[in-house]
């Protein structure tokens, strides 16, 4: 009588790894790959959140706090998803000034309902079981928008990421992580923890280091800081990233470049420093060629291969929803659809200043038994374009230039056409809309058209998009050859 | 060569009802 229908979506949280080994005998551990952040650290083997082995649940541990009223100025609040730290001005956050204390601490349980993961899949590192592993005493700590954490101390090991050593690299061990595995971050430097997040402190300067993508710089590995991210199709096993070169055999078309926007210039930024590009506009193209834009009003969006789904503000996905007869269901959260037996050939179309990135409709469908879930989610804070958009482009970050160049991607195609990046992305051309950039938040209205000249190319030209006028109604067209 | 390759694994995860590995950090800004 007190049924209840639980929707279990099994095998679509999918995310993208390399392996590491980690120091002296080696220790195997798995990393995701996330150009979202910028710092790579592991989980170490005493982190109480896991369930087995020598990691009690009942474990007490210590959690260093921060007085936060030496922080003025800061925006956003280090999550807390559990709620114990309810200390007056506490947050999860300790300092990066190399002492690994705040002004205080505080021992907390982590409740044994929490203390369920299982570490070992992903693996663990053992900093007293390497003899080449080095501390250096400076305290990372890192807060995820999916409400995980980890906090630890930065040091150096011999480390092999995929048989490439790249001993010397800055890697933090997290002793404390509700994630059941480590990142590879390899975003822009001022995106680091000791630069921008919660370890910059103001008693040390904010600082970057040598990341990831720094070091096969600096190492003489690559000529230029910049690599291309290909994820292949959304049944692939395997993806790649080249870093210091483009594989022209990957994409299709063109190779279009637009600038990374500042959208933390207001806080006090004064370059980019995550991977925000400018959605130009959005639409919807049919198996039967009919096409309908749904806005034209421009839209910062992170490119964030650490997430899964895509996220859009609210308005864009009502629109969305609003076309494919989606209902929202509050209970589960999602716009719920009849499963549609045309999404591969039902495109959500990005324009991005000129040119398009046509997204299968497939890549945000979420199977869930007999019904949909639309796997686009609405949202308040920012715009990212995860994984189920990333699988459908050829995505270069510029990390030296703070550009993006981007095509359609390109599927099942063996060979290779491998060319080393010098200086600027070779044979990418500035996007028609290349200088239209957002720069200040507005309200999401309908109208304007993207498809005012052929699409039938991918990362085709569409005009000059961002003189279109918004309108009280969207735009119905087709498109011309 | 003077260019990396680094492939990777897509790795899935079993997941109910709240799905969505989001790993973009909570960025927490000093007034500079």
């Amino acid at each position: 009588a007190d049924g209840y229908e639980e929707i279990i979506i099994t095998n679509q949280q999918s995310f993208y790894s390399v392996d590491l080994e980690v120091g002296t005998p080696p220790q195997n551990v798995t990393v995701l790959v996330d150009t979202g952040s910028s710092d790579l650290w592991i989980m170490g083997s005493n982190n109480p959140y896991c369930s087995s082995g020598s990691m009690s649940s009942s474990r007490r541990h210590v959690i260093n706090k921060r007085d936060d009223s030496s922080s003025s100025g800061a925006l956003v609040n280090d999550i807390n998803p559990f709620g114990w730290l309810t200390g007056t001005g506490s947050a999860i956050g300790p300092t990066a000034t190399g002492s690994g204390g705040g002004s205080g601490t505080a021992t907390q349980s982590v409740p044994a309902s929490e203390a369920t993961m299982n570490c070992q899949e992903f693996g663990t590192f053992t900093t007293s079981d390497s003899s080449t592993f080095r501390s250096n005493n400076t305290y990372f700590s890192i807060s995820y928008g999916d409400g995980t954490f980890a906090s630890g101390t930065f040091g150096t090991d011999i480390l092999d990421l995929s048989d490439l050593n790249v001993t010397g690299l800055s890697f933090a061990v997290a002793n404390e992580t509700n994630s059941t595995m480590g990142v590879l971050g390899i975003g822009l430097p001022e995106l680091e923890v000791t630069y921008s997040g919660s370890t910059a402190s103001s008693s040390r300067r904010p600082y970057t280091y040598d990341n990831f993508p720094m070091v096969l710089k600096n190492s003489g590995a690559i000529k230029t800081n910049a690599y291309s991210l290909y994820l292949n199709d959304s049944d692939a096993k395997h993806g790649t990233i080249l870093f210091g070169a483009v594989d022209h055999s990957k994409y299709a078309g063109t190779l279009y470049t637009v600038p990374i926007v500042n959208t933390l210039s207001a806080s006090g930024f004064s370059s980019p420093i995550q991977f925000d590009v400018t959605i130009n506009g959005i639409g919807i193209s049919y198996p039967d060629n009919s096409q309908k834009t749904l806005t034209t009003t421009q839209i910062p969006a992170l490119l964030d291969s650490g997430t899964t789904l895509t996220y859009l503000p609210q308005a864009v996905v009502a629109m969305i929803a609003d076309e494919l007869d989606a209902q929202y269901s509050s209970r589960l959260g999602y716009y719920v659809l009849d499963c549609p037996s045309n999404s591969n050939s039902t495109q959500i179309v990005f324009d991005f200043g000129g040119f398009h990135i046509n997204a299968s409709l497939s890549s945000f469908i979420l199977n869930a038994g007999n019904i949909c879930l639309l796997g686009i989610i609405a949202t308040d804070d920012t715009t990212i374009l995860g994984d189920s958009f990333l699988t459908n482009a050829y995505v270069v970050y510029d990390l030296d230039n703070l550009e993006i160049s981007m095509a359609q991607a390109q599927y099942n195609i063996t060979n290779e056409n491998i060319e080393v990046i010098t200086s600027s992305i070779p044979s990418a051309i500035k996007a028609p809309g290349y200088t239209s950039t957002w720069s200040t938040s507005a309200s999401i209205v309908t109208g304007g058209n993207i498809f005012t000249v052929d699409t039938s190319q991918t990362a085709s030209f569409s005009g000059n998009v961002t003189s279109a006028t918004a309108s009280a109604t969207s735009t119905t067209s087709k498109s011309r050859n | 060569s003077k260019f990396v390759k680094l492939p990777f694994h897509k790795l899935y995860g079993d997941t109910r009802d709240d799905v969505g590995t989001d790993k973009k950090p909570e960025v927490r800004l000093l007034k500079r």
